[in-house]
């Protein structure tokens, strides 16, 4: 969803 | 997952686990900056906030671990093992921690994707990480004297960042609404103070074969 915010790199 | 992001993460963990690793066999730290590993000890532990909250996959969850574990044993080694502290440069690594994790914070502040704590942390660690090199640079710059040991830690370094910009091209060109604005940033200030590094490195370097040349 837009909402979140996901990080995939380290 | 592409090979340039998987390159950078594996120059990355080398650096940290060499750095780990030489530091424990020959029970030396001399020419590393305490005050760059702990503001490292600092990036890892504000941007994995998510490691129990965000699962993304086993690999993201181990990594996170291992840079977590190692860069705390750094810190630990070089201020409490009896030995390696020994040989840390106190004197010489003087670098104020705050000059540079205040400016971060208050940027991260104003500059973050979403006003959360964690995305403010996160903005924060990205920052930090971009300039926590500062330290060692200064040491590097005052001892004039460049080893295997930091020299290597150097190169791996160097390379993760080196990669992960190949893969931000790569993955804006395969990847729909791939637009990290302050990754982006804050990486390509990192690499460019990296470049400034290695212009140091390789003249000590040089200026060490002049010396043991013949007058």
């Amino acid at each position: 969803d837009q909402e979140r915010v996901v990080h995939d790199e380290l | 997952m592409n090979i340039f992001r998987l390159a950078g993460d594996m120059t990355h963990l080398m650096s940290v686990l060499v750095l780990l690793l030489k530091i424990h066999t020959i029970k030396s730290c001399a020419g590393i900056s305490l005050k760059t590993q702990e503001l490292y000890a600092l990036v890892f532990a504000t941007r994995y906030l998510d490691i129990f909250t965000d699962f993304i996959s086993v690999y993201n969850t181990i990594m996170k671990l291992i840079f977590l574990g190692s860069s705390f044993s750094i810190v630990w080694y070089m201020r409490r093992h009896k030995l390696v502290r020994r040989s840390y440069d106190k004197e010489q690594d003087t670098f104020r921690h705050f000059f540079l994790v205040l400016p971060c914070l208050l940027l991260a502040l104003v500059m973050n994707e979403k006003f959360t704590f964690k995305e403010v942390m996160w903005a924060f660690s990205l920052y930090l990480e971009a300039v926590a090199i500062l330290p060692q640079l200064v040491l590097l710059q005052r001892t004039k004297n460049i080893d295997n040991l930091t020299g290597q830690y150097v190169f791996l370094l160097g390379a993760y960042r080196a990669f992960y910009i190949f893969n931000w091209i790569y993955r804006y060109f395969t990847e729909p609404h791939y637009v990290h604005w302050i990754t982006w940033i804050s990486g390509l200030v990192q690499t460019l103070l990296y470049a400034d590094f290695f212009y140091y490195y390789f003249n000590s370097w040089k200026n060490n074969v002049k010396l043991h040349l013949p007058a």
